[in-house]
């Protein structure tokens, strides 16, 4: 563990809690793709199934009960809880333009060849894409919720987070992992537009609009 | 270079 990749998931768990609020207690998902949270629920179940199988430690153990447990809430809150809050006709991205691509590249770029390493695989390559919908809305409705933006943000940075982490432990511990680095370096890419508007506006305490 | 199935990290 280093400060980074400990940062990162700070900022993860953060970017979780701030939208799992968010909802709660505004009682709306207004703003918020189902179909990336849909993502991210696929993202993690397939990422985690050696949960019970491959202890790591306690820390990485209730991380990974914390993110699937939040992320199957968001859902729930977003598809049943809240639904008559949810912005369905903003929320078009078509997500089977995601799944399959990542799927088939997880079949022939892979570490190997198992099922539990292809899946793994999967949600690495999910995971940079997952965004896409959120953004895609963000930038059809022409704007973001303050908070909605700070959530963006702080998962925004977590991968970026990352990015140091994997620098540092292919300083330190001699460590690459090429298809978690490159799938990194491609999530944290599609976030510098979101980036720039939020450092040139929100952070000024304007709203974050895009030019629709 | 990382060994399948050793994923460390979240």
């Amino acid at each position: 563990m280093n400060i980074f990749r400990f940062l990162g998931d700070i900022s993860h768990l953060s970017a979780i809690i701030i939208l799992l609020l968010k909802i709660w207690k505004s009682r709306s998902c207004a703003g918020i793709s189902g179909k990336s949270q849909l993502l991210f629920a696929i993202v993690f179940t397939t990422r985690y199934l050696d949960l019970f199988t491959n202890f790591i430690s306690f820390y990485n153990t209730s991380m990974k009960v914390v993110y699937v447990a939040s992320s199957y809430a968001t859902v729930w809150m977003i598809y049943s809880k809240f639904k008559a809050t949810y912005d369905g006709n903003h929320d078009t991205f078509r997500v089977e333009f995601l799944i399959v691509p990542t799927a088939i590249l997880s079949f022939l770029v892979n570490h190997d060849f198992t099922p539990l390493e292809i899946l793994w695989t999967f949600s690495i390559y999910l995971e940079s894409v997952a965004i896409l919908p959120q953004l895609f809305m963000v930038s059809k409705t022409g704007e973001a919720e303050t908070i909605t933006s700070h959530y963006l943000f702080a998962l925004g940075i977590y991968r970026t987070l990352y990015l140091f982490n994997w620098i540092w432990r292919y300083q330190f511990e001699e460590f690459f992992d090429l298809i978690a680095i490159v799938a990194g370096l491609v999530q944290t890419v599609l976030y510098c537009d979101f980036f720039y508007l939020y450092i040139t506006k929100v952070l000024k305490g304007k709203k974050l609009s895009l030019p629709a | 270079e990382v060994l399948p199935g050793d994923h460390d990290e979240l």
